[in-house]
């Protein structure tokens, strides 16, 4: 359901997966939180001109599966990525 | 479930029987791979920083083994990562404690003195339960083909028009004052904040919503409204008072929140850099006084480069 044209609009949304989620088995609401700084701030990158968020959104979902968790959407903004996800 | 990726470090916060910590080593690898950034140390890992938290579970016994107890989540991430120290806060004998792995800050990365946005860098995070049936309810929307959603927008999909429905109509989309009132005063300060809102509302019940303002900064929500272990949490790292131009504190977004979801206990925890932080001692002194509720706790901890401070709160 990932694809490259729809990643080039700054929202995006898998509508297949929204509609076939189902919440009736759910039970544990504390979530696990796990914040990682990789370097102290934006001006500490090594100057190679990438960063986080030059990865790929298919390696984030790679990522991801990993977790459990699949994308419902992403918006995308001057200085974060937010990604929504099932679960 | 949400993330947060910004260019240099990213925010995870899952819920349900996810398996966080099982994403550590393809991550390294892949920004390895993708960025050539490498942080091995010897047989571990030593990014800036890392933190790992969790209240305690309500039902432990159905999580994956590695998050089944907090004495194996801490050997994982200690087998992971140098200098990490877990702290368990809050009362031993209370199933509502609250868990913290935190790593030192790995100085040899900190080549010059941190920009002013990151020594204000601070993080607010309300862990409710027991919330008020009504409030509890507005996050429940039964079988979505039974409700269709009305939208003016072809292009989005049920879940996230109700989402978007629920934000506006339990007013979490206006928990900071990013202006847009009346006044002409007001509209003119806030020209330049914007709020970019992703809800999605689950069939039968259940809610979650990423906002980021002025495009730098989130909030979330997540809303697990079920009777009898009904929950909700918010975590935000938008500084109010500096988006507010003063108009606004952590202690009246803490009241906004709260009487949404008026829960009957919630734990409160704050992160701030300790370095220059006024926030966090002005919430120290305002947190005393949370109308209908009584405080139970109050820790600070004295983090490296952080302070936190916890509360815990039960309804009157």
């Amino acid at each position: 359901t990932v694809s490259a044209p729809e990643m080039q609009s700054p929202t995006y949304i898998d509508r297949e997966l929204s509609q076939s989620l189902n919440s009736t088995d759910s039970f544990e609401g504390p979530e696990k939180l796990l914040e990682i700084w990789f370097y102290p701030d934006v001006e500490s990158i090594p100057n190679s001109g990438k960063t986080l968020r030059s990865i790929p959104f298919e390696n984030w979902v790679e990522i991801l599966q990993l977790v459990k968790c699949q994308v419902l959407s992403m918006n995308r903004s001057e200085k974060l990525d937010a990604y929504l996800l099932s679960e | 479930s949400s993330l947060f990726v910004f260019d240099h470090k990213l925010t995870l916060k899952t819920c349900g029987t996810t398996t966080t910590l099982f994403c550590l080593e393809a991550l390294f690898a892949l920004v390895k791979q993708v960025l050539g950034w490498s942080f091995e140390n010897g047989l571990k890992m030593n990014p800036y920083k890392v933190f790992y938290s969790r209240r305690c579970f309500m039902f432990p016994a159905k999580q994956s083994w590695i998050h089944r107890n907090w004495n194996d989540e801490v050997n994982f991430l200690d087998r992971f990562f140098w200098h990490g120290k877990n702290y368990l806060v809050g009362r031993l004998d209370q199933a509502n404690h609250w868990n913290l792995y935190v790593t030192d800050s790995n100085q040899d990365l900190k080549t010059r003195e941190l920009s002013d946005e990151t020594d204000e860098d601070e993080t607010l995070e309300i862990l409710m339960t027991g919330l008020k049936p009504n409030k509890a309810q507005q996050f429940v929307i039964g079988n979505r083909e039974d409700r269709p959603p009305q939208s003016e927008e072809p292009e989005k999909d049920p879940g996230h028009v109700l989402g978007a429905e629920i934000t506006r109509t339990t007013k979490l989309d206006r928990v900071y004052d990013c202006g847009g009132g009346d006044s002409d005063q007001q509209q003119q300060q806030s020209r330049n904040l914007s709020l970019r809102e992703d809800s999605f509302a689950f069939s039968p019940c259940g809610y979650s919503s990423n906002v980021i303002v002025d495009g730098q900064y989130y909030y979330t929500l997540h809303v697990t409204p079920e009777d009898g272990w009904s929950y909700a949490s918010f975590e935000s790292n938008v500084p109010a008072n500096l988006i507010s131009q003063g108009r606004q504190d952590q202690v009246n977004v803490i009241r906004h929140v709260l009487d949404t979801f008026q829960p009957s206990e919630f734990c409160l925890t704050f992160f701030a850099r300790d370095t220059a932080n006024e926030n966090f001692y002005k919430l120290v002194k305002l947190c005393d006084n949370i109308p209908n509720y009584v405080k139970k706790d109050k820790i600070i901890y004295d983090l490296d480069e952080y302070q936190l401070l916890y509360l815990r709160f039960s309804a009157r």
